[in-house]
Parts: structure tokens; C-alpha cells; sequence
């Protein structure tokens, strides 16, 4: 894709290239499908990284939920470039394509995205408008149906943790929901990537219960983040969403565990603060290459245990 | 890239201990326009920890006059946004 490059923030126009372009270079490895449109009719492209083969189970990551979190699309497009680079040549991810299916969504918020490209870097909401007010945009990840707008999510379209009028309101939350509940017999972990403050979390956000597989995510969440540090020695913190973050209704994590999807993890990459929203791109390698060893760390987890 | 400039604004970070904090942030935002990082909003301030938001440039004095004023511990973590944002294009690679 023309200007496209894995160590710059690309904007929307190159990543839908790119994904065209990466899924015709690579169609043993990679396949493209379009799951929906956004508010404005953007398509909303999904890439299936893997080998071909029958029953296999998969990984669904997203990236982009949140517009000013460019580093997490960018996140999304390295891990897709990582697995064509090293299959074949590096003996972990080779096998997990082997053996597992990666779904790939590039972009959630594609809308809020090309905002904070052309209008406002700091915008963080879908685009859509909703009968009875004026304001603009409903934050995606208080849009699920998981505990939708009890806690810590706003009623109000001003707001920036608006829940929209209705759970699955957005057409880009409900193209994702129905693209896991139609594939839930497959997808054995959901990932979202968001930044900033590094933590990786994981259910429960919309209550302070916790799940019943606490004690394993716990653990997992513990290793997964040793193993990030290695590379680096960038620390996270873990634990479940409400009390290691804060509570939040609606978010993406706590309704794919819900569908019963046992590993669902949020992270939340660099940095922790002095960037905020706008890490440079030459953090970008470094982010990504940590991020990558977590990811890997989930996926073998996955593999071992089924 | 076009639209919205940043110039002038910054963002901060307070540290905030009890309720009494929590309660001046929210007086504090139902007044200014403020963008809040972290937490996502001023709802979810918990004591004991800390909250980063952005403050646009006219009403930086404003708000540093009403944290001093009150007390309240903070740094800011970006003097200029414009000039983080202009520098998150930083990449030499090609």
C-alpha cells in the first residue's frame, strides 16, 4: 500500500489498502472479509491470519475501539506483519498458525479515527448521531451488553463515556458482536487493545464480582506481563478491570467472557503519561515488539490448554 | 494533518487522596472544559491515585489557580500539547 509503513501512524485510507494489499500477498496465509460498515460506511475489513484448516480454534483482537489511541491500530497491522514475516522461520509462530486462527480487526472505530486524522487528534468516540440531541458520538467500549450503563458510563451524548441509547447501538459494536456470536464455537480468547497506562486486564469491569475463573486469568495475566518486561523492562500492572482500573459497564472484555469466552483480556500499552495519546512512532517498534511477546505468551497458553 | 491545534494546552496530573479531592475536581469540571486521560472521566476518580486530564489553553490559569488555591498535588505531564503531537511524527524509518 502506498506510504504505508509498520514504524508510522498510517491513516485510515492506508490501512484499508494495506489490508487489501497484505491479504493478496499473503492468500495462503491470509484472508479478508468485511463484517460491516460504520456510522458514515466505512467498511469495516477483518483479516483471518492462519494456515488453512479444518476446526481450528481462534484468537479474535481488535484495535482501534478508541479514536486517540493511534498506537493500538499500529499495534494491530505489526502483529499481522510479524506472523507473515516469521512463518516458516521462528518455531513459536509457526506453529500457532499451524494450529490457530488469528482474527485480526485493524480498526474499530474507523469513523473516530479518520476524525482524529483530519478534524481532532483528540477525539476518542464513534461518529454517529442519535435522535434528541446534538452532540456526537457514543464511546464503544460502554456499548456492549455487559451490564450496559450500570456503572461508570454515562447517559449523557455529551459525555465522553456515553453508552449510546441502546447496547449495541453502534453498528460498528454490533458488526463485531455478531461477528464472535457467530463464530463463539471457534474463538477460545478475545484481545482488545487500548492504550494508555500499561495494564492488561481482564473481567470483571461492569461489577466488582469476580469471575469464577479468576485464580487462572490471574495467573495468566501475571505471567503474560513478566513476559512482556522482558524485552524492555516496561512494567504493567494486572488484575480485574474495576478495581485495578476503575468500574466500567459496557466494555468489550467483560461481554466476550460473558459469551464464554474464558480469555478475554484488555491491555493497555504505553506509555504512562509523558505521551498520554500521542507516543511517538519511534516507540512504536519497542511497543510493539513487547506487546508481540504477550500476545505470543496468550496464544501458547491457549494451545496447551483447550 | 488539519483541524484542531492544541497550541498552549496542557495536561496534568493530580494526586488525590480523599473525597475532598474528588469532590474539588468535580466543581472543577463542571466549570472548565476538561478532557479527562485517566480516568476516563471525572465519575471515575478513586481516591488514593492519580488523574491525568487535558486543560485548553484559555483555561490553563484558570485551573492552575484553582489547584494551588486548594492545594492539591499535581505536575504537568505536557506543557504544550501542540508541540507533543507535532513530535509523535518522530520516526526516521522509511
Amino acid at each position: 500500500a502506498t506510504g504505508h509503513s509498520y514504524e508510522k501512524y498510517n491513516n485510515w485510507e492506508t490501512i484499508e489498502a494495506w489490508t487489501q494489499q497484505v491479504a493478496s500477498e499473503n492468500p495462503d496465509l491470509i484472508s479478508r472479509s468485511a463484517i460491516g460498515t460504520t456510522f458514515e460506511g466505512r467498511t469495516m475489513y477483518l483479516l483471518k491470519v492462519g494456515k488453512p484448516g479444518p476446526n481450528k480454534p481462534a484468537i479474535f483482537m481488535d484495535c482501534g475501539f478508541h479514536a486517540r489511541e493511534w498506537i493500538s491500530p499500529a499495534f494491530c497491522q505489526w502483529f499481522v506483519r510479524e506472523a507473515v514475516r516469521t512463518y516458516g522461520r521462528e518455531i513459536h509462530m509457526t506453529e500457532f498458525l499451524e494450529k490457530l486462527d488469528f482474527y485480526v480487526l485493524p480498526v474499530v472505530n474507523i469513523d473516530g479515527y479518520v476524525y482524529t486524522w483530519t478534524k481532532n487528534r483528540m477525539w476518542r468516540k464513534t461518529r454517529s448521531t442519535h435522535d434528541g440531541t446534538t452532540c456526537i458520538g457514543t464511546d464503544p467500549n460502554r456499548n456492549f451488553d455487559a451490564g450496559w450503563c450500570k456503572l461508570g458510563a454515562s447517559r449523557n451524548p455529551c459525555d465522553e463515556t456515553y453508552c449510546g441509547p441502546a447496547a449495541e447501538s453502534e453498528k460498528e459494536t454490533k458488526a463485531l458482536a455478531n461477528f464472535i456470536r457467530n463464530n463463539l464455537s471457534s474463538i477460545k480468547a478475545y484481545l482488545t487493545i487500548h492504550s494508555y497506562s500499561q495494564m492488561m486486564l481482564y473481567p470483571y469491569s461492569y461489577d466488582y464480582k469476580l469471575t469464577e475463573d479468576n485464580v487462572e486469568l490471574n495467573a495468566l495475566a501475571k505471567a503474560t506481563v513478566k513476559e512482556l518486561a522482558t524485552l524492555h523492562g516496561t512494567k504493567y500492572t494486572y488484575g480485574p478491570g474495576a478495581t485495578t482500573i476503575y468500574p466500567a459497564a459496557g466494555g468489550s472484555d467483560d461481554w466476550a467472557y460473558d459469551q464464554g469466552i474464558k480469555y478475554s483480556f484488555t491491555f493497555e500499552l504505553r506509555d504512562k503519561g509523558r505521551y498520554g495519546f500521542a507516543l511517538p512512532e519511534s516507540k512504536i517498534r519497542p511497543t510493539c515488539e513487547e506487546t508481540m511477546l504477550a500476545i505470543k505468551h496468550i496464544a501458547n497458553y491457549v494451545l496447551e490448554h483447550p | 494533518h488539519s483541524g484542531e491545534h492544541f497550541e498552549g494546552e496542557k495536561v496534568f496530573r493530580v494526586f488525590v487522596e480523599d473525597e475532598n479531592h474528588i469532590n474539588l475536581l468535580h466543581a472543577l469540571a463542571s466549570t472548565n472544559q476538561i478532557d479527562f486521560w485517566k480516568p476516563d472521566s471525572v465519575t471515575q476518580i478513586k481516591p488514593h491515585s492519580t488523574v491525568d486530564f487535558r486543560v485548553e489553553a484559555e483555561d490553563i490559569s484558570t485551573v492552575e489557580d484553582f489547584l494551588e488555591q486548594n492545594e492539591l498535588q499535581y505536575e504537568v505531564l505536557i506543557s504544550n500539547l501542540r508541540s507533543i503531537l507535532e513530535a509523535q511524527f518522530d520516526s526516521q524509518v522509511r
